[in-house]
């Protein structure tokens, strides 16, 4: 696929060097010619402009790109009319970093179809995470339902899996135990009914959000 | 648990707000005054001060403090100096959100217990998925272990995961059926060996990585 990266922020970069990584065609579009010299021969190419100008933007031909990710940074108007253009220009994905709440629904309605807030969505997850310790990881599988990586409660230890007939007393399902042998990490994936839950172990359980929630409640 | 946040930027605003709303002890510290205000009755404390005056950071005793975190922007030095007086005044968890890799390769020799990246991150697993548009999310679990959410693949569809044999024959678990009914998604958590995958599900499986793409290929 055919991407156009504009603005060569963090993110921007990093996306760039992801994709092409991956093997998609990319482009590179930013103001800074050091930063577009930097990219030569890292990327299908790289291009010196300033993506306000509209004339310049035609001249470059984007009609076959796929998406557009956007990383401009401040002001907003430097993302706002890029945006603008982009759609004018065709592109169905348009995808932008945001600065703030109010400056994506500017984006919104001038086009974009994704913002982005990678400060956020990070300060989010990594607060609940802070906030319930026991809780290594969550991940939110679809409305009312998550999976999440915890720390296997002390009543669980040295418990076959049948024993603690998990399913039925606390509505969840244990996808996999992870096991800590001389530093490294073990997946029993799948476990079978006789297998134990050893002190230390973490479990990977997959519930409606109020189960997990009574059985964080334990740990 | 006490938190003390340190540099209102997107991120620290954001983590301040969300472990003060999880019930957490939040003290927010920063140097400008409106931020500080705009604050005030929305976390435990708010106070206006410059974090590189060790002198002042002394004076407010931060001893009780379970963990600090850290969103200075730039320049490096600023949030180098504070990591460095934390560790003094031995905060045991120090979470900073770093500018580049040298950046956060400082502030681990300075005392920092963990570097953010939040822009990378994100670069990274968007980039993954824009790839790869049939994986709608891809979750380590651990080394070379994953949760993937995919579509079903066309040759699945009508067939019952005992039909399919997809345990045996591609190494990996379904552990849920996404099926989307009168726009509302449905999900069959730990389905049956009868439970049929039809046209439009997505399927979550875990498996080793090799696994999920030899799985992934197919779609
Ligand atoms: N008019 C423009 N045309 C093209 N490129 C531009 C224009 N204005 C700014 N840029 C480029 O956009 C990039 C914005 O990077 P910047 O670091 O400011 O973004 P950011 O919002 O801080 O994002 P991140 O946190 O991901 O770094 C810079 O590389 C800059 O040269
Ligand atoms: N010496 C200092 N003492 C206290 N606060 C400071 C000091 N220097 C900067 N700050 C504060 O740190 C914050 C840094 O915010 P900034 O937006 O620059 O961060 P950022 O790196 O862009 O992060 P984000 O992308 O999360 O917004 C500002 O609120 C600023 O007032």
């Amino acid at each position: 696929m055919q991407f156009v990266i504009i603005g060569l922020g963090t993110f921007g970069s990093k996306i760039a060097s992801t994709l092409y990584g991956e093997g998609q065609q990319v482009l590179v579009l930013d103001l800074n010619r050091e930063k577009i010299e930097s990219l030569q021969g890292l990327v299908t190419q790289a291009i010196h402009i300033d993506a306000t100008d509209f004339e310049k933007l035609k001249e470059i031909g984007l009609e076959s790109m796929d998406c557009a990710i956007i990383n401009l940074g401040e002001p907003m108007e430097t993302s706002v009319l890029t945006t603008m253009f982009l759609k004018e220009l065709g592109i169905k994905e348009i995808i932008v970093k945001a600065i703030s709440k109010e400056h994506g629904m500017l984006l919104k309605m001038l086009g974009a179809t994704q913002i982005l807030f990678p400060e956020v969505d990070m300060a989010i997850r990594l607060g609940k995470s802070l906030a319930y310790p026991n809780i290594v990881d969550q991940i939110p599988v679809c409305e009312g339902y998550s999976i999440v990586e915890m720390a296997a409660p002390e009543s669980f230890w040295e418990k076959t899996l049948a024993q603690l007939d998990i399913r039925r007393v606390y509505a969840v399902e244990v996808i996999a135990i992870k096991h800590k042998e001389d530093g490294e990490e073990k997946l029993n994936m799948v476990p079978d009914a006789d297998d134990v839950i050893d002190e230390g172990d973490n479990l990977l359980v997959v519930g409606d959000d109020n189960s997990l929630e009574k059985l964080n409640k334990l740990v």
